[in-house]
């Protein structure tokens, strides 16, 4: 697709293919292309410049202004982090946490993935490469008694920061939304208010299904924000278009790697800039 | 449904008479509407409807009472096709033991694929073991370990290894030793763009020579399955497939991009979170699911 050059229906087409194969889906690209389509044959767009600009602000103008984590504002601050199997929740605690504490505050997970073998082995080692403080029960355990335990433990020893990882769980098993709901309402009555945040995360690899995920989440426990994992890889993410029109849930950042370093807030412009290359 | 869209399309078209075949074009753009939905690569819907259209073309749908019903089977049965034949067994080595190696991006379901393979073999009555060759994220071997136990399976692993191959040619010889006839290699997740990563597994793939490379995915993969499997297969090689997390509902047009990219079987598909849930995969429920 070259720069200056003027544009006819290939144009298009291919720009049209840039957008589904970056997962944004065929509804939402056939959104904004028919808006391009109408700029194009009323004149007002007539290079592959004016293409770009007219992509990237139409895409900006869903994704909004960038919305990173507001932490701290109650304490001890409470976060449930929830999404189907494999995403990358528990990596994505790790690197939370580990920022947090470089920046100066005290964090405690709750190992409520009490199902998987070694789920919470996984989290002990975050939390001792990020040197934050852990509650774990017996596998097996109620994840809901771990995740209140470690609220207590916050409040008794006046800590900043509760991260909360749960077991992966498909969105269409009942029995395990349930279970996701009690656990909230078990911190809920731990601390009235809380889960502060609901963090959902989101495989960048996932295709349409993403959306799929975060409705029913959002309807079974509420959703406050969305993590979107392996952007590292060579999917782009795009259902977070969707997500964003749809659900108006704000994105909050992007996991690059399996590092603990290896996240960061999720910027519209960046990401949108990443689309295109 | 597909079904009913196709069905409404072509009674408008014959509202007007008979069909021609520009008319074709309207039920072709509802058809590629549903299996970009379903998450079909847009390079591979194209192929797909390109064959599609051609043999839509034809007296069969263009003078036919129900051109709905005829395209929708033309549709159904192409999608079978691609999607390859049931049955497609893992060849066990005539030297035993038959080497298994187990690859794929992050978090596919790559380890608890093993253990339910290593239960699907035993349950055979034959005697596989699990080698814990992801050295590189926390408390995997552990989980491996975890798993061995639950379907009382030997686990080979070493904790101070740092070299996949390595651990995976002491595995093997292990597996001799003890008269394993089936040994699964657990790798670590690696994206199919990190060339050393990709440099490592084609290592412990020179190291022990596999007799079968299956390439774990997800179900719920979208469009850059095309990329993902090309390149494993490209760099590494992949004998067969197994499709996890089927038991979602995720469309599952991954299953159409990897088939068409690589041409190799989808051996088995994963239908849930306990060690039992492997199931053979089936072509015409999966086309079914595509198409929604
Ligand atoms: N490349 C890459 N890998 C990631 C990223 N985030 C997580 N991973 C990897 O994805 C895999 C799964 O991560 P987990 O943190 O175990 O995912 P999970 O959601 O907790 O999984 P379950 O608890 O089993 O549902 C691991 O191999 C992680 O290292 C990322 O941003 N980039
Ligand atoms: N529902 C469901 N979950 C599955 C299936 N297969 C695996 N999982 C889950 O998916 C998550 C990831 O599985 P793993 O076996 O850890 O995946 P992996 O490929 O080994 O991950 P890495 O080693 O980090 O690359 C776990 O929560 C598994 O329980 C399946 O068929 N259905
Ligand atoms: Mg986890
Ligand atoms: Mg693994």
């Amino acid at each position: 697709i070259f720069k200056g050059k003027a544009i006819d229906d290939t144009t298009i087409e291919e720009f049209e293919e840039m957008l589904l194969a970056s997962d944004m889906g065929i509804k939402a690209t056939t959104e904004i292309v028919e808006g391009l389509r109408g700029k194009y044959e009323s004149g007002s767009i007539k290079t592959v410049e004016h293409v770009k600009a007219f992509l990237r602000q139409s895409i900006v103008d869903i994704l909004g202004l960038p919305q990173p984590f507001v932490l701290y504002q109650e304490r001890p601050f409470v976060v449930l982090c929830v999404g189907v199997n494999g995403v990358g929740k528990t990596t994505t605690i790790g690197k939370i946490a580990s920022k947090a504490v470089s920046e100066g505050h005290s964090v405690i997970l709750a190992a409520a993935d009490t199902f998987r073998a070694a789920a919470i082995e996984q989290l002990d080692i975050w939390a001792s490469r990020s040197h934050a403080q852990i509650v774990k029960h017996q596998h097996g355990s109620d994840p809901a008694a771990v995740a209140f335990d470690a609220i207590e433990a916050a409040k008794a020893r006046s800590l900043d920061l509760v991260i909360v990882d749960t077991a992966g769980r498909l969105h269409t098993k009942s029995p395990l939304m349930e279970e996701l709901k009690k656990i909230k309402r078990v911190i809920n009555k731990s601390i009235p208010g809380a889960p502060h945040e609901t963090l959902l995360v989101v495989d960048a690899t996932n295709g349409q299904n993403a959306l799929h995920q975060a409705k029913i989440f959002n309807e079974a426990v509420g959703i406050t924000g969305i993590a979107l994992t392996k952007m590292d890889g060579t999917a782009k993410g795009g259902i977070v278009l969707s997500i964003k029109k749809e659900l108006n849930i704000p994105i909050r950042l992007i996991g690059v790697g399996e590092g603990i370093e290896d996240c960061r807030d999720f910027i519209p412009e960046e990401f949108t800039s990443a689309l295109f290359d | 449904s597909l079904s009913e869209k196709l069905e409404s399309v072509f009674r408008k078209l014959k509202g007007k008479g008979v069909l021609v075949k520009d008319d074709i074009d309207a039920a072709m753009k509802e058809i590629r509407f549903a299996l970009l939905e379903a998450d079909v690569n847009f390079k591979v819907v194209k192929g797909f409807i390109d064959k599609v259209k051609e043999k839509s073309l034809g007296k069969g749908v263009l003078e036919s009472l129900t051109p709905g019903q005829q395209v929708i089977k033309i549709v159904n049965d192409e999608l079978c096709v691609l999607l390859g034949s049931e049955n497609e067994k893992i060849r066990l080595s005539p030297n035993p033991p038959t080497v298994i190696m187990m690859i794929g991006l992050h978090g596919s379901g790559k380890t608890t694929t093993s253990a339910k393979l290593a239960r699907h073999f035993k349950a055979q009555g034959r005697r596989p073991m699990l080698a814990a060759a992801d050295l590189q994220r926390p408390a995997a071997i552990d989980q491996l370990i975890t798993l061995g136990k639950q379907i009382d399976v030997p686990v080979f692993f070493s904790k101070e290894d740092k070299i996949p191959a390595v651990v995976c040619k002491n595995a093997l010889n292990e597996a001799k030793k003890q008269a394993r006839d089936i040994i699964i290699l657990d790798t670590a997740g690696r994206l199919h763009i990190a060339e050393d990563l990709m440099k490592e597994l084609k290592a412990v793939k020179d190291a022990v020579t596999p007799d079968e490379i299956l390439f774990v995915a997800d179900a719920m993969t979208g469009q850059d399955a095309v990329n993902i499997a090309k390149t494993f297969n490209e760099k590494i090689g992949i004998d067969g497939i197994i499709l996890t997390k089927m038991d979602g509902d995720a469309r599952g047009g991954a299953a159409l991009s990897i088939r068409e990219v690589t041409g190799r079987p989808i051996k088995f598909i994963g239908t849930g979170e306990k060690i039992d849930m492997l199931e053979p995969f089936h072509p015409e429920r999966a086309a079914s699911r595509i198409l929604g």
